[in-house]
């Protein structure tokens, strides 16, 4: 009943559903018509599920600002005085979103770069001390949770990292 | 004679796919599209 | 049989703990895997009996939720006209939860995931013919077309948790869409050629995996063509198929833009499904070029097509060329004629009587011919002659010039086409014809070869009604709107150009004022 298309391409054993004549297929068709997939019924709500909710309280906005999804807002984040902090924050506490993608992207333009294994970003303190085509070596900036031997001072920061081999194979 | 395709509401000359911002053969309005990202694996941070 | 007692109200209360599990905020992989652990260890997701009454429920109970929401938000005094707004909440719960079995489905079972979701489609598949075959034209589509927007997007998205099953995950949802094509659910059409076309389907599946996914999305696209076929024999179309039609032009655009190859290599299948009315549509696959390809402008004067490098390539083509031969016990009596040229069995008096349908299938199929059998012959016999031509240049003794037209002259075919183009009458001559005029695309051999043919049998034909005819079937290519095939309009403008066809001096040209304008008219736009 496929014409000249064989049905060799397999699927599921399903039964074949009845073949109709014209008539009722042009009828079904009309009905059809007034039942229409709606625009929306495309759409999903850009639902952002926060990792750890806090209860806002209700004198804040309730949703994310759409500024957020625009990369624009990004670069400018980037620019003094607002300086990297911003995106790594963004990076690291709104995983799996799109303001994530966009903060890594501005990280790179500014010359971080991302160590899969460390999970940190690297930023060159001056020209490396050794390149060949798997790693370099020298001494680096990266951002790091800090936390300091008396476990009273603790956060994020920038930290310096001499004789440090970046192996190519963990830059994402 | 046929319809001007122009007037579908696809920019035929684009230099970009259509297919990534094509809503549905219903209408003339380039989809809004869900921003095309790929968020590495390794970003998911424990 | 029915369901066990007591398995009902057990499902419902499962798809209200899962829709409480969906609402916890935040990331609630924990509980969904302890939820999911909870189905497998209650037998749910064996692949058996269960599973499919399991998802039979779910499915209806998802979907009678959202219908159940047609009155309460849009009003009672809701016109038929305005549509109705529904809540997607219970549908949206279900829909997550498929994905969450592939998800977090035991993961030594790695292929049965994909067995669960081929036995969840076909669930889902034979619940909708069902209750369109029940509600007929009270058939609401919308609550499947969500579910399968859900799925689209969860599926296609790239969670390492179907990344590996990507390919597979493709091809259950084209047969699912198979089964689901208009001829099968009319009522579901709409719905369907937009799931068929949506942004993360079509790409997917014909982008990648070495164009494995292309015989599915071409079997999809034969469907539509199948179920638009009677309605569109006629000019005037009614508003839902003219509605379906526009849809179709436009998922054809994105296809002629984006993947012209796919087009290409298929138009032989296409052009068999396509009634010859539907000239714009037809124009659109025929129109297709590979993107590699620059064409040089068909009126650029003195324009030798015989020295473009591409002219001496075959096109790609990945239809069953010979099929309708086969099927109709032809193919060895053509090779035998091609090979021999004898007059075996009286091959070519017959011709004719061979390409006409039994009257009750001419009935279904508004012609007497059988259309794809005489797509086939003319396509087969062509690509023989142009293997033959290119084995004797390959081994001429004093290198051929392709220019010259005597190389075509393998007589063999021309008999044949010679034979058609006397012997058919009006409409199976305009069928033919209408079979070489589908093979003038981009630059290749096949262009190249029917071009000459139509010019040929134009040339030698002592019957104006022959020469009428095919100034016919090239001119209504033309006067439609844009696109136009580039081999289409390097073959009329050498008909017009060209004093060997004396063209201008037809009588048909004269037979109206606004005819002749019109010549006049197209041939200035030819340049």
């Amino acid at each position: 009943d496929l014409g000249a298309i064989g049905d060799n391409l397999g699927g599921p054993t399903v039964t074949a559903g009845p073949m109709h004549d014209q008539l009722y297929n042009l009828q079904m068709l009309e009905a059809a018509y007034h039942k229409l997939p709606q625009p929306k019924d495309s759409e999903r709500a850009r639902s952002y599920i926060p990792k750890h909710p806090v209860a806002t309280p209700s004198s804040y906005p309730q949703v994310q600002a759409p500024i957020v999804n625009n990369p624009a807002f990004w670069e400018r984040l980037g620019m003094e005085p607002y300086g990297a902090d911003t995106l790594f924050f963004a990076f690291y506490y709104q995983q799996n979103t799109y303001q994530q993608y966009l903060a890594a992207k501005e990280l790179k333009k500014q010359s971080w770069r991302f160590h899969k294994k460390y999970n940190t970003w690297f930023q060159r303190h001056e020209e490396p001390k050794v390149t060949t085509d798997e790693y370099e070596q020298g001494t680096y900036v990266y951002f790091d949770f800090h936390i300091a031997n008396d476990d009273l001072q603790h956060g994020w920061c920038q930290r310096i990292k001499t004789e440090f081999t970046f192996e190519y194979n963990y830059l994402e | 004679l046929g319809i001007d395709l122009l007037t579908l509401g696809l920019n035929l000359n684009s230099s970009e796919d259509l297919h990534k911002t094509f809503s549905s053969p219903w209408s003339d309005e380039p989809a809004k599209g869900d921003p095309e990202f790929v968020v590495p694996q390794c970003y998911y941070t424990k | 049989e029915p369901d066990p007692a007591g398995f009902r109200d057990q499902v419902s209360s499962l798809l209200m703990e899962w829709y409480g599990i969906c609402e916890l905020p935040g990331a609630n992989d924990v509980a969904c895997s302890h939820f999911i652990l909870k189905l497998h260890q209650g037998g749910f997701l064996k692949g058996d009996d269960m599973t499919d009454r399991f998802f039979r429920c779910l499915t209806e109970f998802a979907v009678a939720h959202c219908l159940s929401s047609e009155g309460i938000n849009s009003g009672s005094a809701q016109s038929s006209q305005q549509p109705q707004s529904l809540s997607f909440l219970a549908i949206d719960t279900y829909a997550k939860l498929l994905f969450s079995i592939l998800k977090y489905g035991p993961v030594e079972q790695g292929s049965s995931k994909l067995l669960v979701l081929q036995r969840i489609m076909a669930v889902t598949i034979r619940y909708i013919q069902k209750d369109a075959e029940d509600k007929k034209a009270s058939f609401n589509p919308r609550p499947y077309f969500r579910l399968f927007i859900n799925w689209l997007l969860d599926l296609n998205s790239s969670d390492p948790a179907v990344d590996g099953a990507s390919f597979q995950i493709l091809v259950t949802f084209s047969n699912a869409f198979h089964a689901l094509q208009p001829l099968k659910v009319p009522s579901f059409s709409f719905a369907w050629l937009e799931l068929v076309s949506h942004r993360s389907f079509m790409p997917k599946i014909l982008t990648g995996n070495s164009q494995k996914g292309w015989p599915y999305f071409q079997r999809l696209l034969v469907d539509l063509f199948q179920f638009m076929e009677p309605f569109l024999r006629n000019a005037e179309l009614g508003v839902p198929v003219h509605f379906l039609y526009k849809g179709t032009l436009r998922v054809l655009l994105v296809l002629l833009h984006d993947f012209p190859e796919f087009l290409c290599d298929y138009h032989f299948t296409f052009c068999d499904v396509i009634p010859p009315s539907c000239i714009q549509m037809r124009n659109i696959i025929l129109s297709a070029f590979p993107r590699n390809m620059r064409l040089p402008d068909p009126s650029t004067p003195n324009l030798k097509i015989d020295l473009l490098a591409e002219i001496s390539q075959s096109p790609r083509i990945l239809s069953e060329v010979d099929a309708a031969l086969k099927a109709k016990q032809m193919k060895a009596d053509v090779d035998e004629y091609l090979k021999t040229r004898q007059q075996v069995s009286s091959f070519l008096s017959e011709l004719k009587q061979r390409l006409l349908l039994p009257p009750s299938e001419a009935a279904i199929s508004g012609t007497r011919y059988d259309v794809p059998l005489i797509n086939s012959l003319v396509l087969y016999v062509g690509m023989q002659a142009i293997q033959q031509l290119q084995a004797r240049t390959a081994h001429a003794q004093t290198p051929v010039n392709p220019a010259s037209l005597a190389v075509f002259l393998i007589s063999a075919a021309l008999d044949i086409f010679q034979t058609l183009i006397v012997e058919l009458d009006t409409e199976g001559r305009y069928l033919f014809l209408n079979a070489v005029a589908n093979q003038l695309r981009y630059p290749n051999t096949h262009t190249h070869y029917f071009s000459f043919v139509l010019l040929y049998l134009f040339a030698e034909s002592n019957q104006e009604i022959i020469q009428e005819q095919i100034t016919r079937v090239l001119f209504e290519r033309l006067i439609v709107n844009r696109p136009h095939p580039w081999g289409l309009l390097i073959t009329f403008i050498e008909l017009i150009k060209n004093p060997r066809y004396n063209f201008w001096n037809r009588s048909f040209i004269r037979c109206a004022p606004e005819i002749e304008k019109l010549f006049e008219s197209v041939a200035r736009s030819c340049g």
